[in-house]
Formats: C-alpha cells, sequence, structure tokens
C-alpha cells in the first residue's frame, strides 16, 4: 500500500485566479475581438501546466501578445480596472529577443502569481508583453497612476528581479497619456 | 489580512512538479 504525501494532493492555490490572454492582430476583426482568452488558473501546479504548454514569447510571430491578468479583467486602457492606472514599461531592443525577452516575460509571471509586491500587489492589474519588429515591450500594470508610493515600490521589485542594470531606468506611464500619443512615446510620471 | 505569497524560487522548483 503506498502513502502518498500531502503535498501531492493538494496544489498549491494562489491569491488570485488569473488568465492569459493572446492577440494576434487579423484584419477582419476589432481590436478588441483578436483578444482572445487561453485559460485561467489559481494554483501553481495549473500555472505551470499552461506556462510548459505554450509557445515561448520569442517564438510568436511578430505583432502577437500574451497579457496575463487577475481574472475579471480585461487586457485594455478600457476596462475600468485599468483605466486609472498606467504601466511600467520595459523596452527591450533586437538583440534582447533571443537573450532576456523570455527569462524577463517568466518572472514577471512569477512576481504576479507570487504576489512579490508585498502588500502592493492588490494595485497590480496584470502584465503584457509585445512582440514587435522594432523592439518587444514588457509591461506590468498597475490600477492607479496616482498611487506614488505603490507604483514605486512595484517599479523597484520589478527592476531587482529584472536584473536591470542601475544605470538603466525603466519609466511608469499613464494609461490616458499613452492613449494621447499613438505613434510616439507618452511621458514617463515616474522612473526608477 | 493574510496574502499566499510564493518565493521565486519554491516556484522554480515546482515547474517540473508532477
Amino acid at each position: 500500500q503506498k502513502t502518498v504525501a500531502p503535498d501531492m494532493l493538494i496544489k498549491h492555490p494562489l491569491q488570485n485566479t488569473w488568465t492569459l490572454w493572446f492577440f494576434k492582430i487579423e484584419s477582419n476583426r476589432s481590436w478588441e475581438d483578436c483578444q482572445v482568452e487561453i485559460a485561467s488558473f489559481n494554483t501553481v501546479e495549473d500555472f505551470w501546466a499552461l506556462y510548459n504548454h505554450i509557445e515561448p514569447a520569442s517564438r510568436l510571430k511578430v505583432g502577437c501578445d500574451y497579457s496575463m491578468f487577475k481574472q475579471g479583467i480585461k487586457p485594455m486602457w478600457e476596462d475600468e480596472h485599468n483605466c486609472r492606472g498606467g504601466r511600467w514599461l520595459i523596452n527591450l531592443n533586437k538583440q534582447q529577443r533571443s537573450t532576456e525577452l523570455d527569462n524577463f516575460w517568466m518572472e514577471v509571471l512569477l512576481l504576479m502569481i507570487g504576489e512579490s509586491f508585498e502588500e502592493h500587489s492588490d494595485e497590480v492589474c496584470g502584465a503584457v508583453v509585445n512582440v514587435r519588429g522594432k523592439g518587444d515591450k514588457i509591461g506590468v500594470w498597475t490600477a492607479d497612476a496616482k498611487k506614488n508610493d505603490s507604483i514605486l515600490k512595484i517599479g523597484q521589485v520589478l527592476k531587482v528581479r529584472l536584473n536591470i542594470p542601475r544605470q538603466v531606468s525603466i519609466g511608469f506611464q499613464a494609461h490616458t497619456d499613452t492613449m494621447l500619443k499613438s505613434g510616439s512615446t507618452a511621458k514617463n510620471r515616474f522612473t526608477v | 489580512g493574510t496574502r499566499i505569497i510564493y518565493e521565486r524560487t519554491f516556484l522554480l522548483q515546482m515547474r517540473n512538479s508532477p
């Protein structure tokens, strides 16, 4: 008779349920309709089952996105949870697709599911990775662009976890500013 | 209230567990 350790019987629950989304532009569909929910999960095991199953970001076709947001939050500015918020933006150069992109994206996912932003984790809505010819981007989206302390703490934790060199700064942009500046860069409300 | 927090090393250890 085999005894199974309790660890093997019970999955490890996450603080939040998360939804993974995939975006691929299609000419006859609206932008919003091109965002597709892949799956939701609320345990560590189910996170890995999903992550291990899907293409890494670096292998996606140019123009595609992955997003991972708390369940009930759509990966778009217009969602009521996002519209007053903004994002920490990591811009990658073309070389970094093969060296950093997958690592960075995975680390961001682990930060989120692990609630690594301490009490500021509630401000986190989700994250997006954009695979683009001119350079890939990763954004960590937060709910309220006026919560200075939370935004700065989230940015600091993010920068340390991604091992971004001290002299390289990353910026936080409010979505309302980004909306107004299509094609060029929105101003940074904060940098770390 | 309480919050469920997972450290990075623990999450990575779980990656290939059955």
